[in-house]
């Protein structure tokens, strides 16, 4: 009827909209969690230097073009795939996403795990039309957060975020998105409930690379994931964010890892930690020939 | 002395992008390149050291059912720096070959996987139990696609690892096999604007 639903050994169902390709719903244990998520961009400010509030975004600031597009609401790259493909093996489900000829993705789960995997493809980001822009992912559900997120401390301990406020100075509302991107060093987070300890329904996404997040809904994580600018921002570098690889523009590529934990999951919401030492400390691999002349047997 | 060295050449490099332009991506453009190249050089020769140590503390088992003594291994190792665009120069040139796992975590590690870029589809992976199940994946035409990739992987092959006890070794041995089944390789669904009849 719509969907196309995937599980592992480990109790973890993913599914799909079949119409859209789009994520639907993750099931983990008894907690039945719609999450949608999609890539967005921000058109980044051109600004004209000559004054510090028109300042170009760039290396040294995130500064989106908020009144350029539709408020502090990053514009949606497509709202439905290109293409998508589901492959179904022994060890991994996997779904190949194409959203456009510039963003696609893998999506994974092994059936040992109770992680999904997002490998996400974003680049050459197109500036042609005289725009540079920042590629963020976005992670939706209904969960009522109330503008509470956390995002970690170098992968130490994770600090209670709240939008539209700072616990030093007054929020000056003057670039709502800039002002609430906080650092994701290794993984950010959504509960619904306050206070970790309460052991509420929780989702966390871990990254493979520090990253700059927010939740500007509730119920949401938002990571910038690619950055393509075409202006210096004159803060000292003197070059745009603008990289050139092959002649073209860089392509990205990295993963993020979804672990919906906590109340009826059936998952302690402490599991994040492991999960992050997993992916800083990643096992090492080497190949070495086998050929018979260069092994003895046994 | 000369192993010292050899793991300075990469604790040097590292020191320098402590800097505030390398850490926040501040830096211009040639001065960015040049971290790389440093960065690049120390892994390369901190290879050397993992590779002296990676002979030392393996495990004084064989492969029984591929007849695999491991600690006899003469061949030096070899490493992968482009699997972030699934690409690996020694599994797509071998046709037998160790792979050699290493846990850097003081603790076990459960149910792990292990990827990697292969030309073709078939291969048989034996552990130190025999033959075990492998899944073949191909890799997305997108990826294939990323301008200056240059590789013979069109597919990923997977396996399991059940438990890899802290700071530990584990081998494997991969052998090409073109006659094994590869009836995975095909979707079991595809959708999308693009297999729509408006799209075409």
């Amino acid at each position: 009827d719509g969907e196309y639903l995937f599980k592992n050994s480990k109790g973890v169902i993913v599914v799909l909209n079949k119409t859209t390709g789009f994520l639907k719903t993750v099931k983990q244990g008894s907690l039945e969690l719609p999450v949608n998520q999609n890539f967005y961009y921000y058109l980044g400010m051109a600004g004209n230097n000559s004054k510090f509030a028109w300042r170009a975004s760039g290396a040294y600031v995130l500064r989106p073009n908020t009144t350029k597009s539709a408020g502090d609401l990053p514009t949606p790259v497509t709202d439905r795939l290109l293409s998508y493909s589901i492959y179904e093996g022994v060890h991994v489900t996997e779904v190949h996403q194409v959203f456009t000829s510039w963003i696609s993705q893998v999506i994974r789960l092994y059936d040992k795990s109770d992680l999904v995997e997002f490998e996400w493809l974003v680049g050459p980001v197109p500036v042609e039309d005289g725009y540079g822009k920042e590629v963020v992912t976005k992670y939706t559900t209904p969960m009522k957060t109330k503008g509470v997120f956390f995002t970690d401390s170098n992968g130490r301990h994770l600090i209670r975020r709240e939008r539209n406020k700072r616990e030093t100075y007054p929020f000056s509302k003057f670039e709502k998105v800039a002002e609430n991107y906080y650092p994701v060093p290794s993984r950010m987070l959504i509960s619904e409930k306050d206070y970790l300890a309460l052991n509420g329904q929780t989702v966390v996404v871990l990254n493979d690379r520090s990253q700059g997040g927010t939740s500007m809904r509730d119920g949401e994580v938002e990571l910038l994931i690619h950055r393509r600018l075409i202006y210096d921002d004159a803060f000292g570098v003197g070059e745009p964010l603008n990289e050139k690889a092959f002649g073209k523009g860089l392509v990205v590529r990295g993963k993020h890892w979804l672990l919906v934990c906590g109340e009826g999951t059936g998952i302690p919401i402490s599991r994040n930690r492991e999960v992050a030492q997993n992916i800083f400390m990643e096992k090492v691999v080497a190949f070495a020939d086998a050929k018979v002349d260069n092994i003895s047997n046994s | 002395q000369s192993i010292i060295d050899e793991v300075w050449n990469l604790s040097e490099p590292v020191a320098i992008v402590q800097h505030h332009d390398a850490i926040t991506g501040t830096a211009r453009q040639h001065v960015t390149d040049d971290y790389s190249l440093r960065l690049g050089k120390g892994m390369e020769s901190c290879e050397d050291v993992i590779n002296k140590a990676f002979r030392k503390l393996q495990p004084a088992v064989s492969l029984v059912s591929s007849n695999v003594s491991v600690p006899n291994l003469t061949s030096p190792y070899r490493f992968c720096h482009l699997l972030n665009i699934s690409s690996c120069a020694p599994t797509e040139e071998m046709k037998d070959f160790i792979v050699t796992i290493y846990n850097p975590l003081a603790r076990d590690l459960h149910n792990e996987y292990v990827r990697m870029p292969v030309p073709t589809p078939g291969w048989d992976v034996y552990s130190q139990n025999g033959l075990i199940q492998t899944q073949i994946v191909p890799i997305p035409q997108s990826v294939q696609q990323i301008p200056g990739r240059s590789s013979t992987a069109f597919y990923e092959l997977i396996f399991a690892i059940d438990i890899l006890p802290g700071l530990t070794l584990t081998n494997f041995r991969i052998i090409q096999n073109l006659s094994s089944p590869t009836n995975q390789l095909n979707p079991v669904f595809t959708g999308g604007q693009a297999n729509t009849s408006a799209a075409s």
